[in-house]
């Protein structure tokens, strides 16, 4: 048995939670916030049998998106007079951040 | 030092968390959702050491319980004039899923 | 790779995250609640390479301060007539409780 953490953007949670559930997949979703962005995306927790990953892992590539935002960075302290023209920071998002840990033990109590 | 990461039903986690915490256990407690219900559920972490896994496991056991919940499954499209008579689907919730893993290293900094 | 699970007050996690962050980190914040004290405080998940465990620790260690918060019991049932007075128990709070687990397996998908 593993546990996949996996950490998606906030637009393709729902789609993928649907897509994991169909396939039989047992999925809890956690709302979570994104350390540098500081927006909401969403954590995935599924437990699932060694044989299954690579068919999970697949169900999360074809879901989830790259694509770039653009967020205009803070602005920083500009003196009287001075004016400050952010250019927006181009970043690279979505796609999936996937951790696979190994279970020592699984219940059903 | 294991880590065991548990997810029990809504109305069963208020329970738990005191009685685990009453027994001494150190407790975290995360708002989750189901994959497949969408419903509210809790999501536990407690870091307990080796010996206590099993006593932590009964507490589980005792508090959390199995019940059937009728579900009106997302009606299929359907045709004007034609009448739809949803058949509440019985799921059984409740109970806890349990996922216990290694720890590497513990630090209280 | 390691995923490092560290739950801290709710007063230390926004200097913290931007910590992290600045220092390259991947940063993912969780809210939750603490079992015993149940106000919010929480939980960030952080994927790092081997080499950085160390890097990581002292980072959280310098942020993290321990101090102490004074709570009031929960009154017992007293007898009409009788006065209950509660002593506010001091409980030491702040610091981190950290875990550190092994991932078997990391994907940008
Ligand atoms: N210090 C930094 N300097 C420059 N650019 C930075 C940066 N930290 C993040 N980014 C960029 O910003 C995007 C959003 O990061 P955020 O931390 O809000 O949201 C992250 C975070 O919540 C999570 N994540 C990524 N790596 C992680 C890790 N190693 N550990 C835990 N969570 C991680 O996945 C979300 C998406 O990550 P993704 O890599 O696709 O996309 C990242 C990355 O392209
Ligand atoms: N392997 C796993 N990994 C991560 N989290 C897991 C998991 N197995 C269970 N969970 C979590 O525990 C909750 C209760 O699961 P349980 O199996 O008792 O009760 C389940 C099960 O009886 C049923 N169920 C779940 N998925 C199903 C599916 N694909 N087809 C039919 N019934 C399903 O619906 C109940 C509620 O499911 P829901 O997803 O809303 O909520 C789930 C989910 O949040
Ligand atoms: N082994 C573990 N597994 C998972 N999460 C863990 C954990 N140990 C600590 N935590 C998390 O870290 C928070 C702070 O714990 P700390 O030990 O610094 O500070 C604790 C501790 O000084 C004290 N405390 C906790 N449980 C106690 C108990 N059963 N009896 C007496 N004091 C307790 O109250 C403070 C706040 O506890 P609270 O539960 O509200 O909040 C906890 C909990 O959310």
């Amino acid at each position: 048995m593993k546990l996949v953490l996996t950490i998606v953007h906030g637009e393709d949670a729902g789609e993928l939670a649907t897509c994991m559930s169909e396939a039989g997949f047992g999925v809890t979703r956690i709302k979570s916030i994104g350390g540098f962005l500081k927006s909401q995306n969403a954590t995935f927790v599924i437990g699932v049998h060694d044989h299954e990953l690579d068919q999970l892992l697949q169900i999360i590539r074809d879901r989830c998106h790259k694509r770039t935002e653009s967020v205009s960075p803070v602005p920083p302290l500009v003196e009287p007079g001075e004016v400050y023209l952010p250019y927006p920071l181009e970043v690279e998002v979505g796609g999936a951040t996937v951790f696979v840990l190994n279970v020592e033990r699984f219940e059903r109590l």
